[in-house]
């Protein structure tokens, strides 16, 4: 299964993880 | 060799015209196949047709009953187990799928009848810290891909992409303008300028307990966050009360609607504690930085529910991004909100169900498009958001805990991919018009078969 999420953001949003990596629920994906 | 390339004589003719011909025919053909192999096809409508594309042995199990697969998977793990054997069952599915049985919420692995209830197991209480950020992780699982959108189109993998308007739907040509995302003036809940208290139902709460903070003495609430000081919220399980009813919104506009864009319901979900859920709904609201009791104008938020339901149009400064997590067999698979946000309707594709595991992912184009998922539709703080729970061939079953109608991997000839039903959730929050979501609460999930 897999989940995909599409948002709007401002333009400096960033992600914080990298292709490949393990998360897990509650972990942080990104911020402005 | 030498000999015969040295003294060889060449001999020069020409060749018959009809001979260059063939040949030109021959190499306009296969750039004509080269490029259409790699451009979008488009229907007479303009809209991309989807279809399966792939090496050989992505065919071969595109033949293959994988829905009547995933059904029969799904029944055969849902057969309850003897008591005795269930430790050991378990153990060994763990062993094998690397689950972390120190996590479980039960551990006593014997209260878990089946695989199937293993499998969909929740997690004892702070298990997951909730980070403070504004994008959060809505699942345990493998970050396959992300990035930003770009001219529409979602890559999938490096230079394999799917149209956006593929995974999230289109709107219905001809569907009537939505409500105003705001109330105007709600009587049940006012904000106080300073933004430190809020009043619901004539009950005052502290913007602290509303949204998370230090202690506060005013009435406590469940589903509200509650994070200790230092190590931030703790995970949400916010079991959703009452029913949701889905009923045909319009029968005569539903008569319209063409079949490829499916029909149109309305689910609204019916809350047995008013008081509580406008505490709940009035906390997602104070975090995406709603004032709930302000007069908002009813223009700019008509124009910005336009925006932010299509997914298309961004606001000036901002943009679309995209992720896309994985969830391995052995994975926790239940689902939680990734931010504050408010989920305006959701749209259920069936489609196939295919494996998604990156080895697929790779191969098979157009495979988020291609299975059967529920794109959940809204909006947060800043603009458009969208989450799609993406079906695969041992977890057909999509679970979404405020909506008890839908019915995911039933059994049945699938419609055209690019087909959808849809509901939206205008009655589940008075004061949102939708369906409210604190960061990490859970959502639902994914179960066998």
């Amino acid at each position: 299964s897999t989940i995909v999420l599409v948002f709007e953001a401002p333009e400096d949003f960033e992600f914080s993880v990298h292709a490949g990596q393990k998360v897990r629920v509650g972990q942080r994906l990104g911020d402005i | 060799i030498v000999n015969a390339w040295t003294e060889t004589p060449t001999k020069w003719y020409p060749l018959p015209l009809a001979v260059g011909a063939i040949l030109l025919v021959a190499i306009q053909y296969r750039k004509k196949v080269k490029r259409a192999r790699q451009e979008v096809e488009l229907n007479e409508d303009g809209l991309e047709v989807i279809k399966l594309r792939g090496p050989w042995h992505v065919h071969v199990i595109g033949a293959l009953p994988l829905r009547n697969m995933s059904r029969l998977w799904g029944y055969v793990n849902s057969l309850e187990l003897p008591v005795w054997i269930r430790p050991y069952g378990f153990r060994l599915y763990a062993f094998a799928f690397g689950c972390n049985l120190d996590e479980v919420e039960h551990a006593d692995l014997r209260e878990y009848p089946s695989l199937g209830a293993f499998f969909y197991r929740r997690l004892k209480p702070g298990a997951r810290p909730v980070d403070h950020a504004i994008l959060v992780s809505p699942a345990d699982g493998r970050m396959l891909h992300f990035g930003r959108i770009t001219e529409s189109r979602v890559e999938q993998v490096k230079g394999i992409t799917y149209s956006l308007d593929a995974l999230l739907g289109i709107e219905r040509p001809g569907s009537p303008a939505p409500l105003p995302v705001a109330v105007a003036h709600n009587r049940d809940m006012e904000v106080v300028d300073d933004h430190e208290f809020a009043i619901v139902n004539g009950i005052e709460y502290s913007l602290d307990q509303l949204i998370g903070g230090t202690s506060s003495s005013t009435p406590s609430s469940p589903g509200t966050r509650t994070p200790s000081s230092d190590e931030g919220s703790t995970l949400v399980n916010r079991s959703t009360s009452g029913s949701s009813t889905a009923t045909p919104s319009e029968a005569s506009d539903a008569d319209d609607v063409p079949k490829k864009f499916g029909a149109q319901t309305d689910a609204s979900v019916g809350p047995e504690n008013m008081e509580e859920t406008l505490v709940h709904d009035a906390s997602v609201a104070l975090q995406m930085g709603v004032k709930p009791a302000l007069e908002i104008d009813v223009k700019a938020a008509l124009d910005r529910r336009r925006s932010v339901t299509s997914g298309k149009h961004v606001r000036p400064g901002n943009a679309l991004f995209f992720s896309v997590i994985y969830l391995a067999p052995g994975d926790y698979h239940r689902y939680h909100s990734p931010t504050a946000w408010v989920v305006e309707k959701r749209r259920h594709f069936v489609g196939e169900l295919f494996s998604v595991s990156p080895y697929m992912a790779k191969r098979l184009e157009n495979l988020f498009v291609l299975n059967e998922r529920v794109a959940l539709l809204g909006r947060w703080k800043h603009g458009f958001f969208g989450m799609v729970p993406v079906g695969a061939t041992n977890v057909g079953s999509i679970v979404v805990n405020f909506d008890t109608e839908l019915r995911t991997n039933i059994r049945g000839r699938p419609p055209p991919p690019g087909t959808y039903t849809e509901a939206v959730y205008s009655g589940a929050s008075p004061i949102l018009r939708g369906q409210p979501l604190a960061p990490a609460e859970e959502m639902g999930g994914f179960r066998l078969g």
